[in-house]
């Protein structure tokens, strides 16, 4: 009897489950303006399953998020591991739908499920991609605004994972500053 | 430990047959 090798046939765990959710902002009935949960996966090939038969991020309507989070975190502010948390944002030009959105979205993706923020990817809750007429947004989500460390190092490895020159600054907000912001920009807490 | 893949192993598993 041949004796297949088990990397042919048994999946590749993820450290963690994580949930895709879906979401349009301009829907003309409130109440049925909602996160729509996609699908769950906890293995790379079922990541990628999903990721090959899903929309590319440019290719969605203004006004459209995609939402990947950990299992069992709501994709909103107001989730209990996200209420004290914030979110190291990069804004794209219009011009860079073209050449950058799905890329830096998939490198986000790779990111998380890579967990490949060390120790520190516990802080991280998921990442958002707002997909917008007047410009594009993709932000990690972490835990706590207050953990420098976790929060710093996040950064500095998504930034360069992302390829973005070091003279161009990301910041990170607190969703609480965000969420009571007067004018069209948020504080950040970190560069 | 934690299960960490850096973006190439990634990478080399998106157009692999589907496991069943």
């Amino acid at each position: 009897q041949k004796v297949v090798n088990p990397e042919t046939y048994i999946k590749h765990p993820l450290q963690n489950r994580w949930a895709l959710w879906f979401f349009k902002n301009d829907c003309t009935f409130a109440p049925l303006c909602v996160f729509v949960l996609i699908s769950k996966f906890d293995t790379v090939e079922d990541f990628w399953a999903l990721y090959n038969h899903i929309q590319l991020s440019s290719n969605l309507m203004s006004g459209c998020d995609y939402s990947l989070f950990k299992d069992g975190i709501e994709p909103m502010w107001e989730d209990e591991r996200n209420r004290r948390g914030g979110r190291w944002l990069i804004t794209l030009s219009k011009q860079q739908r073209k050449s950058d959105l799905d890329r830096f979205w998939l490198e986000t993706l790779l990111c998380l499920v890579g967990e490949a923020f060390d120790d520190y990817s516990d802080d991280v809750c998921g990442a958002v991609i707002n997909v917008r007429a007047k410009g594009d947004k993709i932000a990690i989500w972490t835990t706590d605004y207050e953990n420098k460390e976790a929060i710093t190092h996040i950064g500095r490895v998504y930034k360069e994972r992302l390829g973005v020159p070091p003279k161009v600054i990301i910041g990170y907000q607190s969703h609480a500053d965000t969420a009571t912001k007067s004018g069209s920009t948020t504080k950040n807490k970190f560069v | 430990g934690k299960r960490q893949y850096n973006r190439e192993f990634l990478l080399g598993f998106q157009f692999m047959p589907a496991c069943i």
